[in-house]
């Protein structure tokens, strides 16, 4: 399903060269349920977000369901960024303006779904969450683990085959996570494919593979 | 210390009257190392803000260092934040148009420190965290966990005699969380105060107490 060869992505920043990937293998087949671990700056996010199509990589090449995603217009890349992909933002990107709801709505603006399903929808999944009472709330008026919350919603809402979540439990107690991986298992029985970074042996545990990142390469791979 | 009586803090959003502190009585003496736990919401954040003097309480009493907190001016309060509090937020804060190393030193530009002792020291802080070869980065420029090293290094920088840290770990693999730990140990070894939120019990561990939040009240102490 996700095909990555030899993907390098690299920054300058004044004379310091960075490799943030430096010659990436991996194949993620459907339905499969992958952790991504590594140390602090290894790759992962920026691995993520070249699988998410948000990025692409400085040279080598990646193929999604089939198609070179370097190849595609960019109406077709997000198109597949809107429909097919559901992304939880390490850092949650949420729009400050706009309510938990609408915040999780957004997605469905794009597919143009009526206001009236979207609320619908939107509710529903922030109910998922334990977010029920919290949805008229904006995001500075949301604990940092409620706005964590409201992400893996907006990435859920549009029941997305490939879901890419960037450490999504990483400001939740507990109890709080267990119930987020709870959703993500739902998803994978359901037929789709999960891909989750975390640092937390006990999130990893949950999936059934586990890839180790190491200065932007594969390290490891069970 | 710090001295905490009957905290309330009510928000209000729409028709919704949310009790994010509900009645919190808690003392926290000099030199102690303290764990604060609790769910999502529970209202640890909102604690933190009160101790750090970055916000004001709807009603109850703040005595730091035997004065209420409430009489104070405007200017004797940024002093106290500027030179004997050390806040690490969970959102970080950083400011994205300065590199690492100009958002650490930033506080010392307030207490009037020259520029070349100013960068010197951010240097000696940032490599404490392991970031000595991302001085030059700007925070968009950083992975997750370096920018919450970022955060975390701001706090130490003038040496502050209390430091709050919400969730300093959350997004760091277990070695350089453990990096971020030892730091923590030596500021409570050098006769500081050390108090920080985590929902890792491994983390909270390494406190020698710890107080448990629901609800916006305190639930348990040990
Ligand atoms: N400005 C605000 N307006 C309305 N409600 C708020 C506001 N700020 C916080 N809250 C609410 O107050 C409660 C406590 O928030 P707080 O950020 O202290 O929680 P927390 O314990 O830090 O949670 P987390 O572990 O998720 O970071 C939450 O339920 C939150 O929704
Ligand atoms: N825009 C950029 N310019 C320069 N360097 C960058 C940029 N983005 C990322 N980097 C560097 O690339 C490396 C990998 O970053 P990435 O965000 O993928 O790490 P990560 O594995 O997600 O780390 P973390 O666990 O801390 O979130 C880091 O060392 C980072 O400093
Ligand atoms: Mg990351
Ligand atoms: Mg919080």
């Amino acid at each position: 399903l996700l095909q990555a060869r030899n993907l390098r992505k690299t920054y300058h920043v004044g004379d310091q060269v960075v490799h943030a990937l430096d010659g990436l293998d991996l194949d993620i087949h459907a339905n499969e349920y992958v952790a991504l671990m590594g140390p602090s700056g290894s790759g992962k996010s920026t691995l993520m977000n070249m699988l998410g199509c948000l990025d692409s990589p400085t040279s080598g090449s990646y193929v999604l369901n089939g198609q070179d995603v370097s190849r595609l217009e960019d109406d077709a890349l997000a198109d597949i960024r809107n429909r097919e992909i559901g992304f939880v933002f390490q850092t949650f990107n949420l729009l400050p303006r706009y309510t938990a709801q609408e915040n999780v709505a957004l997605p469905m603006i794009y597919a143009g779904i009526g206001k009236a399903d979207r609320m619908k929808r939107a509710e529903e999944v922030l109910a998922q969450v334990g977010l029920a009472d919290r949805m008229d709330h904006r995001p500075n008026e949301l604990s940092g683990g409620q706005r964590q919350r409201v992400a893996v919603a907006r990435a859920l809402v549009m029941r997305p085959s490939i879901i890419l979540a960037d450490e999504p439990t990483g400001n939740l107690d507990t109890a709080t996570s267990l119930e987020v991986m709870e959703l993500f298992a739902d998803i994978q029985k359901a037929g789709n494919t999960v891909i989750l970074v975390t640092h937390e042996e006990d999130i990893a545990a949950c999936a059934e593979r586990t890839v180790r990142l190491r200065d932007g390469r594969v390290e490891s791979d069970s």
